[in-house]
């Protein structure tokens, strides 16, 4: 599964 | 960005004005839980910091700006213009467990362990927990006005959506999951499960936000 690279949501 | 979280980001921007509104035509911050709102700005003041680290879009940034600067401007009017209308032996709930709390469940599990990211941990923990002062307070008190059950129902439903959001996003972007979000998400959207019960059951149909 991907894991979250960078914070993209707010 | 899907439909979900853009719904859900216009929800809380929503929320804001409203509660902005109320403040500016009460001239009044009766029944607004001031330690709540100096959690959201603990909130964004430490989850926003990645302003100054990286660039994920125009609107991103707008948002973060916002945010930041009208969690800001609320404290603000709390704590001087309206502060004759400030009712502390209202607002009692130890607001010092939440942060503690918040603060261990940030160090024990963070993405990875660097500032930036346990800071963002803590951010997102924060904010699951950040509106227990003000549904204590509207329990202790057992009534609020209507604008102000708006304004909570605005900051519940906003992250109501992100969970329709991130759904989305496993499907779509390859099996996405943030597990930080997600069970902060739920926790957050639990706390208001009382709270959506009697604003749908009473305030929707007209009268007024009082417990039973």
């Amino acid at each position: 599964s991907a894991q979250p690279a960078e914070h993209d949501e707010l | 960005m899907n439909i979900f979280r853009l719904s859900g980001d216009l929800l809380h921007l929503a929320s804001i004005f409203i509660l902005i509104a109320r403040l500016h035509q009460t001239k009044s911050c009766a029944g607004i839980s001031l330690k709540t709102q100096y959690l959201y700005l603990l909130v964004f003041a430490t989850r926003y910091l990645d302003l100054f680290l990286g660039f994920v879009s125009v609107y991103n940034t707008l948002m973060k700006i916002f945010f930041l600067a009208s969690s800001g401007y609320i404290v603000y009017l709390m704590y001087s213009p309206l502060k004759a209308s400030y009712d502390k032996s209202l607002d009692s709930f130890r607001v010092e467990y939440i942060i503690a709390f918040a603060a261990v469940v940030a160090l024990a599990f963070p993405h990875k362990y660097s500032v930036v990211e346990v800071l963002w941990s803590f951010s997102i923990y924060l904010e699951s927990l950040a509106i227990i002062p003000q549904l204590f307070q509207m329990t202790r008190t057992g009534e609020a006005d209507n604008i102000t059950s708006h304004y909570v129902f605005a900051l519940g439903g906003y992250r109501a959506l992100y969970m329709l959001n991130w759904f989305y996003r496993y499907y779509t972007e390859d099996n996405y999951v943030d597990y930080i979000s997600w069970i902060a998400g739920i926790v957050q959207t639990a706390l208001y499960g009382d709270f959506f019960y009697i604003y749908i059951t009473r305030v929707l149909k007209g009268k007024s936000f009082k417990l039973p």
